[in-house]
């Protein structure tokens, strides 16, 4: 019958996208790490 | 001579100078350029044989170093709870310089740079393919995941000049990842999977360039499917296997909420090697649909489902429908039966044979018949009926040809062959579109047709399994199920096999609850 | 060639499984721990203090929670931490997060002024290139006594037009 796979520690309702934070295919939970980032050059006030 | 302990002792004292300068230098901008012009002037990044030694006596050391500080480590351990955590401070560095060379190489055109990359990448496989064959049962996969992570979370980071920059360093890590898949290095398997779904590769290759990387993704994910399928086909989840399958399902789910549309455009290769008896992971690709859809609700009273505005429109399929049928030289007779508006029971019949594999291939396959094959022909034959259908003026009368096809298949195979032939037939049932409304018509009629309850009761059976298994469940098997059970021109609930055993008469009591 | 007892792979894939399964049984219990992805991501203070060890060396992990910057950029606390955190933690993850709080509160970011506008009302003149009218913007004042510190202050812009070009 499967499992139920709302246990496997993601979010499915989530709004956000699930890889910016997707640990490991091992992991219950989401990655502690910052997800990856990048800011615009232009953020780069003189 | 890049062969001789000469240059393996040139090529270490090199590579403990670059270690100062990162240690002691702290790799500022200007240590790390020019370091990296001494190694492009003394002729060591032409990406030739020396080259090739060079770079792989560097993975040597760096890995030799890695694996003595973890039996170090593993040796001064007093209890196993302690983790065994060996150094990557040699690998770190070890990457670091490959990121260096990338970032600074003198020569500025991209495409020396990206060539020295493949050429790297290529003596990094070979050396894990070597080490892998020598080692066996202990291979240490953990130097070569932290090199990888290194490279994925530097290069894949580089800023793109263009996109065509990041998108070849990409690929360049897929080719590298398929030429290390787990059928090929199985002891490498964890740390594969956890390599080609890492938030700084997967995400990319399926965003960078458009869809240019999805073939990439789709190789990989078939070479991992590949792999598992012998074990998932008779269900043997022992341990291991069980948390590589927990972890494949962790994949499919972050593609099936980020990227649905990659699942959606390549479901027919998906279905190929996900074997039938892995219900609910072949859901999870079935339920996919793109993000822009709304799904109305299956069990919406009364719900018009040739009304809705999707329900015309092709879905896309990346994948190559006919691939099985051309290779078994079946296209163009198949073509010719169906525009020869008659039936001709011969070629039907020397068609049912032509879907058996060899005896010998039988025992690997793990079934008599040709799975590839049976998808092929259903969606292509479906695919040539709708485009009849849809062609102006058609009488129809070809598309009456496909279901007599259809009809002759359902009643002439065997037990085997047609649970085949009738998954073949659910695997189209998905979200709003008209090859889901194709099939559903060709499920619900080959019911409605067949004068043998044993078909009507494998069409249930083939409905029914990918109902009761965990969610997720397509849209177009729900609505497919919900007409048969609650349309009385089907006679569903006179049937005895609903019937057949206590807890199958409480089984349908309660889907027929839960479909509204 | 392999005299009596042949190619082992001709034995058929079940001997290969069997070898599939002994590697990845190997590979289980070496498989990558948490760590072996972590790259200590060395906090470098733009311009370093040296506190009190009693004080915390690093960053309190909130900082790097999307929800914290959520509920910093609500009413009580004003915009002032967003714009501290965009202009005071450059090419960080907080300034990341600080411009996609400003932005949802519909603040507009000028690529040109490196400013952040916001509408005071609507737009008096409105085309597919730029859009005018008054505007409110956080600004750096810097003093006409050079003596006296600078400040940041938000000000009114009436007859403003934002270039659609320079819009981030």
């Amino acid at each position: 019958l499967g499992i139920d796979l709302t246990s496997l520690g993601l979010n499915l309702n989530s709004t956000e996208n699930l890889h910016k934070t997707f640990a490991s295919p091992w992991s219950n939970e989401p990655s502690k790490d910052d997800p990856e980032f990048s800011v615009p050059q232009c953020y780069y006030a003189k | 001579e890049s062969g001789s302990t000469d240059f393996r002792k040139r090529v270490s004292t090199l590579f403990k100078n670059w270690y100062q300068v990162c240690e002691v230098s702290g790799a500022n901008e200007t240590a790390c350029s020019e370091y990296v012009l001494h190694l492009y002037q003394t002729g060591l990044l032409k990406g030739d044989d020396t080259t090739e030694s060079f770079f792989r006596i560097l993975l040597e050391l760096s890995v030799a170093h890695c694996i003595s500080s973890e039996e170090i480590s593993s040796g001064a351990v007093q209890s196993p709870q302690q983790a065994q955590s060996p150094s990557f401070l040699i690998i770190d560095i070890f990457a670091k310089l490959v990121f260096s060379i990338l970032k600074y190489f003198p020569e500025q055109e991209s495409s020396s740079k990206f060539f020295l990359l493949s050429e790297i990448m290529a003596v990094t496989v070979r050396s894990i393919q070597k080490d892998a064959e020598d080692k066996k049962a202990s291979l240490s996969p953990r130097p070569y995941f932290r090199l990888f992570i290194n490279w994925l979370l530097d290069l894949c980071s580089l800023d793109p000049v263009t996109d065509g920059a990041n998108f070849q360093v990409l690929t360049a890590f897929a080719n590298a990842f398929h030429a290390l898949q787990p059928l090929k290095i199985p002891a490498f398997s964890f740390a594969w999977l956890e390599l080609v779904s890492h938030r700084s590769f997967l995400p990319k290759l399926l965003t960078v360039n458009g869809q240019k990387g999805w073939p990439y993704v789709q190789r990989l994910l078939v070479d991992l499917l590949q792999f598992l399928e012998p074990f998932l086909r008779n269900a043997e989840l022992g341990g291991p296997v069980h948390i590589l399958y927990k972890g494949t399902l962790r994949v499919l789910l972050v593609l099936l909420h980020d990227f649905p549309e990659f699942l959606c455009d390549y479901h027919f290769t998906f279905c190929d090697v996900i074997p039938s008896s892995c219900v609910q992971m072949r859901n999870i690709i079935l339920s996919s649909f793109p993000r822009n859809m709304r799904l109305p609700d299956p069990s919406t009273p009364n719900l018009k489902i040739d009304l809705l505005p999707e329900i015309v429109e092709a879905p896309c399929i990346l994948s190559e429908v006919d691939a099985a049928l051309k290779a078994n030289q079946m296209k163009n007779d198949v073509e010719e039966y169906l525009t020869s508006r008659q039936h001709d029971t011969t070629f039907l019949s020397e068609l049912k044979l032509k879907l058996l594999v060899s005896s010998s291939e039988a025992s690997s396959a793990g079934t008599r018949y040709n799975v590839p094959l049976i998808n092929s022909l259903v969606l292509y034959t479906g695919m040539q009926a709708i485009q009849q259908l849809q062609q102006a003026g058609e009488t129809g009368a070809q598309n009456v040809v496909a279901l007599h096809m259809f009809k002759y298949l359902s009643v002439e195979l065997d037990t085997e062959g047609r649970y085949l032939f009738l998954n073949a037939i659910a695997n189209q049932l998905r979200y709003p579109n008209n090859h889901t409304h194709y099939f559903s018509f060709i499920m619900l009629y080959l019911f409605l047709e067949s004068d043998q309850v044993v078909i009507q009761e494998q069409i249930t059976r083939v409905l029914l399994e990918r109902l009761i298994v965990n969610r997720p469940h397509p849209w177009g098997l729900l609505i497919t199920f919900i007409e048969l059970i609650k349309n009385p021109r089907y006679g569903f609930w006179k049937h005895g096999f609903i019937r057949c055993a206590p807890e199958i008469e409480k089984l349908f009591e309660s889907v027929a609850r839960s479909c509204g | 060639e392999l005299g009596a007892i042949g190619d082992p792979s001709a034995l058929g894939p079940m001997n290969d499984q069997m070898h599939n399964l002994q590697m990845l049984e190997a590979a289980f219990y070496r498989l990558p721990q948490p760590k072996d992805s972590e790259r200590p991501r060395p906090y470098t203070p733009r311009n370093p203090a040296i506190t009190p060890q009693s004080f915390p060396q690093t960053q309190a992990p909130i900082v790097s929670n999307p929800l914290f910057w959520e509920r910093l950029g609500s009413d009580a606390f004003g915009t002032e931490p967003l714009f501290f955190a965009f202009y005071y933690q450059q090419n960080s993850y907080q300034q990341y997060l600080a411009a996609k709080e400003l932005k949802k509160q519909s603040w507009r970011y000028h690529r040109k002024f490196n400013t952040w506008f916001q509408r005071h009302k609507e737009p008096t003149i409105a085309t597919d290139e730029y859009e005018q009218g008054a505007y409110v913007y956080f600004d750096f004042q810097t003093p006409k006594d050079e003596n006296r510190d600078g400040g940041w202050v938000q000000r009114i812009k009436n007859e403003f037009t934002f270039e659609y070009s320079y819009l981030e």
